[in-house]
């Protein structure tokens, strides 16, 4: 492998993205997960973390041009130059840009963008051309699978002397010098982790399981820590059933069983109250999930496999409810354990599954595992 | 530049400026933002950039623009220069 001269590499272990410019050979929605898997297959060996961001400027400005764009190095056209990317940096580094000119696809009758766009994104990361044929920074094109692809050993050296290696979890304990195991707390990367809450806390995004929860920031994955329960909210212990905030209220509800607390940041606001206060027939007895939704100010419950709708405004349960989670919410399988909105999705956990669902598509767009929230 | 080939004159012309120009566009040192490169040796003559190319690909280094080199040229790929810029 080799690096730039200087060794340009990014000082954050965040780095947002924008696709600015699609192409017409393929649509909008395989381009944004070729350059998904694309990017993932560098962040799955070393810390770093892509975020994608729509509007303004991004890190990595990701866009299909054709000719000469502006940057004094022409596109010409089919084949020949096939794409190109800048070294870590301030404005132009980082961006990535594809020759419009080609033809691009997911698959193998034209160039393979994810083979492509991943080659592109080692040099907006830092990585110079292999002389390795068998590096993905080899010069030339060659296609690879998307699925199922695993990065090259040259590759791996090469982006692991920038960044180091890629630790299963931060806050994991690596022998001997981890902290002693602590039984109440579970496998912090068990594959089938699942939720049984989430729920937004001013800046901070809390994940809930047994008698701990989670605290991390949205866009990092560093510094993710768990607390016990008790710790923060005593009266809560452990278990708790489902939790949401109302950001522009400043407050938040959390529910464990018929009861549910309300909190100024992590500050109770006096005793439990029953869930009959929302207007819950009374044979509901406990919430599986709660998620606030922003824009129309309304909290979905769920309940089961129902759900019911809490207008914040009016302060009282909407009509017509409960209704089948399942013909609301297509695409997310399983009864809702835990579910918060963020940047407009709504995000569903289910077992090990995390949903991205969207809402104006009507539909999941990606399904992650939960651990993946806590850093796994 | 008849010296380089080893073709017909017409294939033998415009593999020449095939050449000219992939060695201009990736193994030639530039100003502006870096865009991908390696540490560059000294000035280039064409010669030497054919050398560099062959030696950056595992080829056997001529100097010339025999087969094995005119088919690396003439293979898509990242337009991000091989050497310093």
């Amino acid at each position: 492998y080799r690096l730039f001269p200087g060794e340009p590499k990014w000082k954050k272990n965040t780095l947002t993205y924008r696709i600015s410019k699609y192409t017409p050979s393929m649509t909008p929605a395989e381009v944004d997960r070729a350059m998904e898997m694309a990017l993932r297959a560098w962040s799955s060996a070393v810390p770093l973390n892509f975020v994608r961001v729509n509007a303004g400027e991004a890190d990595i400005m990701i866009s299909f041009e054709t000719g000469d764009h502006g940057d004094s190095y022409p596109f010409d056209g089919p084949r020949g130059t096939l794409a190109h990317a800048f070294a870590p940096g301030e404005g132009l580094g980082g961006d990535t840009h594809f020759d419009n000119a080609e033809k691009w696809t997911m698959g193998t009758n034209g160039f393979n963008l994810f083979t492509v766009a991943a080659h592109e994104f080692g040099h907006a990361l830092g990585l110079a051309h292999s002389t390795d044929p068998s590096a993905l920074m080899y010069p030339t094109y060659k296609y690879q699978n998307p699925y199922g692809f695993r990065l090259p050993k040259d590759d791996v050296k090469g982006i692991q002397a920038l960044y180091g290696p890629r630790r299963a979890f931060p806050g994991k304990p690596t022998a001997p010098h981890g902290p002693p195991h602590n039984p109440s707390i579970p496998d912090l990367c068990d594959s089938n982790l699942s939720f049984d809450a989430v729920t937004m806390l001013g800046k901070e995004l809390l994940l809930f399981r047994d008698r701990i929860f989670w605290r991390r920031q949205v866009h990092l994955m560093s510094g993710i820590r768990p607390s016990t329960i008790t710790s923060s909210f005593p009266q809560l212990m452990s278990n708790v059933d489902a939790a949401y905030e109302v950001a522009e209220r400043g407050t938040a509800y959390f529910f464990k069983g018929p009861h549910y607390w309300i909190t100024r940041g992590f500050q109770m606001q006096g005793p439990p109250r029953t869930i009959y206060d929302f207007g819950f027939p009374r044979y509901v007895q406990r919430i599986d999930a709660a998620v606030y939704l922003k824009d129309a100010q309304k909290t979905l419950f769920f309940v089961g496999d129902e759900y019911y709708s809490y207008d914040e405004r009016k302060r009282k349960m909407e009509k017509d409810y409960p209704k089948s989670t399942e013909e609301e919410f297509s695409g997310v399988n399983g009864q809702i354990d835990a579910a918060v909105e963020l940047n407009g999705y709504i995000y569903f956990f289910s077992g090990p599954k995390a949903y991205k669902y969207d809402t104006e598509k009507e539909d999941v767009v990606s399904v992650l595992k939960s651990s993946s929230w806590i850093g796994c | 530049a008849p010296s380089l080939l080893a073709a017909s004159p017409r294939t033998s012309r415009n593999n020449y400026r095939l050449a000219q120009a992939y060695l201009d566009k990736y193994y030639t040192k530039k100003g502006g933002p870096q865009i991908g490169e390696m540490v560059a040796r000294g000035g280039n003559s064409t010669v030497k950039k054919i050398k560099e190319l062959q030696e950056f690909f595992g080829l056997r280094v001529t100097g010339k623009l025999d087969r094995a080199t005119m088919d690396v040229i003439k293979r898509p790929r990242c337009g991000v220069p091989d050497v310093a810029n």
